[in-house]
C-alpha cells in the first residue's frame, strides 16, 4: 500500500513506531532522504528526520577507551554544544522562555553524540552505509564491532568509535532508513518488513 | 540558523526537548 500523503510529523510517527515497537533494542532510527542535485546530475542523501530513543544502559560502555581527563574535556566540549544550540533553539521558538540547564548538565553520552552529529552529514552517489544501501537497492546489515571498526565506511568506522554495535540501512522509496543499537542485533526479515510497509511512501516535506 | 534546513531544525528542536524530558524524569 502506498500512502500518498507525507509530512514531517508522519515521518517522525514512522520513525518512533519502527523502534519503539520493535523487540530489539534500538537506540536511534534515521530516515535519510534522497535528492537529485540538478547540477551534478547526482543523488544526495541528507538528513530527512529521526528519532532518538537511547540505549538501555548508557552506564555500560563507559571510560572503555579514554582516560577519564579525555572523558572530562570531551564531555565539556559537548555540553557547551548542546548550550549553544539550545539557545540557539529558543531564540528561534517564540515560547521558549524558562531555559534550565539541567539537560545540558548531564552527560551527553556517545550515541547521543552520534545521533546529533548525524544531522549534520549526507552522503553522494553510494558512499557510506546509506549511500551504499541506495545504490545497490538492498539493506545492509552489520552486527559485531569487529566487522564496523573493519568496514570500508567511515559512517560504520564511526558508529563503532562511539559504541555501536549493529547498524543496518533499509533502501525505502526516497530514502534510507538506518536504525543503530549498542547490542548485538542479527538480520531479521521483521524489521524489512516493517520498513517496507511504514516507509513506502511519496514525499511531501512542504 | 537561519541557514539551516527546516527538517534538521524540527528534528534538533525535537531532540533537545525530548533530553530535557528524559533528564527530567530521571
Amino acid at each position: 500500500e502506498t500512502m500518498p500523503f507525507f509530512n514531517q510529523e508522519s515521518l517522525q510517527q514512522r520513525l518512533q513506531a519502527l523502534i519503539d515497537g520493535a523487540r530489539e533494542s534500538w537506540a536511534y532510527a534515521i530516515f535519510w532522504q534522497s535528492s537529485v542535485v540538478d547540477f551534478a546530475s547526482q543523488t544526495v542523501l541528507g538528513w530527512g528526520d529521526g528519532y532518538y530513543k537511547g540505549e538501555e544502559d548508557k552506564n555500560k560502555r563507559r571510560g572503555s577507551s579514554s582516560s577519564a581527563a579525555n572523558f572530562v574535556a570531551e564531555q565539556e566540549h559537548r555540553k557547551k554544544v548542546l548550550r549553544e544550540l539550545n539557545s540557539l533553539i529558543s531564540g528561534v521558538q517564540a515560547s521558549a522562555g524558562n531555559g534550565t540547564d539541567d539537560a545540558v548538565d548531564e552527560e551527553v553520552t556517545d550515541t547521543e553524540w552520534f545521533f546529533l552529529i548525524s544531522m549534520t552529514q549526507s552522503f553522494v552517489n553510494g558512499n557510506g552505509l546509506p549511500g551504499l544501501a541506495m545504490y545497490s537497492s538492498s539493506p545492509i546489515w552489520v552486527t559485531g564491532t569487529e566487522k564496523l571498526a573493519a568496514s570500508q565506511c567511515e559512517r560504520a568506522r564511526q558508529a563503532q568509535g562511539f559504541g555501536l554495535q549493529t547498524i543496518v540501512c533499509i533502501p525505502s522509496a526516497n530514502g534510507v532508513v538506518e536504525l543503530g543499537s549498542t547490542e548485538l542485533i542479527f538480520q531479521s526479515s521483521d524489521l524489512m518488513n516493517k520498513v517496507k510497509y511504514l516507509f513506502n511512501f511519496n514525499i511531501d516535506m512542504g | 540558523l537561519s541557514a539551516v534546513p527546516q527538517a534538521r531544525k524540527a528534528s534538533l528542536a525535537r531532540f533537545l526537548e525530548r533530553r530535557k524530558e528524559r533528564v527530567v524524569s530521571a
